[in-house]
């Protein structure tokens, strides 16, 4: 089996201020594949947490979208996924 | 041939097997490995035992790599069991301490899930079991432990990413670390287990929002522990419980080992606080280590003076 590409994946930073966005989120991960890096998973999200999720390249637009229709503060910390996973062997073979 | 090891990189499960293997070889006198159990896939589940010159003492259980993709996690591991092996002898403290305690330590616990994360998907968390009536693999090995276990609901769907498994130990790795052990537990005094990321330093419960009777002592520790872990690069880490500090968590190991008896027990989420994740890259592994010992050698001094 050919392995996973994160092909254009994006790890996004949220920091929820209430009860309200922490639900949004929840109701993104229904509709969207949020793979949670913090917490574990959706079920631990709440308000005034700081949450970090990948999300792929096909879907970041209509999540991104999401959040700023719902003034929803976000950071990208990681604009390639890919490229990072290729990134992390920074050090030469000693 | 694996190819090399290194202390500076991440290395795949062939490597670390052969890595241990290279161990034992070095260090007779000091490093045994023994097989504690196999995997899903049958892996073999390989603790190093380290021990200074007298054999009967105590002992601190150390593991690494329960969750694939914390890659940081295991090369922690190999470095403690490399500057264990390269200082004794050399280093005061750390000839007092091999001379007084055993360390066992589990280099890879989740190995199928590990060698997954290197062949197939990099961000894999889980093992590699089958779950009935579900095309969802896996078993989060660290809700799978038999304390709490079934207290959340949301841990009880297979394609979740917590999923705690059809039964408590019901996964082998699981068993075979909690046979392991409850069979030395008359000598294991602490028990420490490194994830990553987020850099905290944790201590029980995360079933409840209760405090274990020690937690002034378990808050001591960690204080000062992460002080000294700030010391050379100032990396900023937070402690505290488990259930306040990050999320209640249910079926862990760090809960269910201190409700076996093991009154001190921590769990390491070591670098970083998300610039890279899970993608910590290789330049950072040193730093993460060396850094990280300094906290874990004061926690060992810490159980060699506080515990009978």
């Amino acid at each position: 089996i050919a392995p996973v590409r994160f092909d254009g994946d994006k790890v996004l930073r949220v920091k929820l201020q209430d009860e309200k966005q922490a639900n949004i989120i929840k109701d993104l991960a229904k509709t969207s594949q949020l793979d949670f890096w913090y917490p574990d998973t959706t079920h631990h999200v709440a308000a005034n947490m700081t949450v970090d999720f990948q999300i792929s390249a096909k879907e970041s637009q209509f999540v991104q979208s999401a959040l700023d229709q719902n003034q929803m503060h976000y950071e990208i910390l990681i604009h390639d996924v890919q490229e990072e996973v290729e990134k992390q062997f920074d050090v030469k073979e000693d | 041939n694996p190819g090399r090891h290194s202390y500076a990189k991440y290395n795949n499960w062939n490597k670390i097997v052969a890595w241990t293997e290279k161990m034992v070889h070095k260090h007779p006198k000091m490093v045994s490995r023994i097989k504690i159990g196999t995997t899903v896939e049958d892996n073999p589940l390989y603790v190093l035992k380290i021990a200074g010159k007298d054999k009967r003492r105590k002992a601190i259980f150390m593991d690494c790599g329960i969750h694939a993709r914390e890659w940081i996690s295991p090369a922690f591991c190999q470095w403690f069991v490399y500057q264990a092996t390269k200082t004794y002898g050399k280093n005061k403290i750390m000839t007092k301490l091999l001379d007084r305690m055993n360390f066992y330590v589990l280099p890879v616990f989740n190995v199928d899930g590990y060698i997954w994360s290197w062949t197939q998907n990099r961000m894999w968390r889980k093992n590699r079991s089958r779950n009935q009536n579900s095309k969802c693999i896996g078993t989060d090995l660290n809700r799978n432990f038999n304390v709490s276990w079934n207290s959340f609901p949301n841990t009880n769907d297979p394609c979740q990413e917590i999923y705690r498994g059809p039964a408590p130990e019901s996964e082998k790795e699981t068993k075979a670390v909690s046979d392991f052990i409850r069979s030395h537990l008359k000598s294991i005094k602490a028990y420490i287990t490194f994830h990553s990321y987020s850099q905290m330093l944790l201590f029980p419960y995360g079933y409840t929002s209760e405090l274990p009777p020690n937690h002034k002592n378990l808050a001591k520790v960690a204080k000062i522990a992460t002080d000294v872990l700030s010391t050379p690069y100032e990396t900023h880490y937070t402690y505290g419980p488990i259930a306040s500090t990050i999320y209640p968590t249910s079926g862990s190991s760090l809960d269910w080992a201190y409700n076996l008896g093991i009154k001190h027990t921590f769990a390491f989420e070591l670098r970083d606080k998300g610039r890279f994740g899970f993608l910590l890259p290789e330049s950072q592994i040193k730093p993460t280590c060396k850094e990280t010992m300094l906290a874990v050698k004061f926690i060992v001094k810490y159980i060699l003076k506080h515990t009978s």
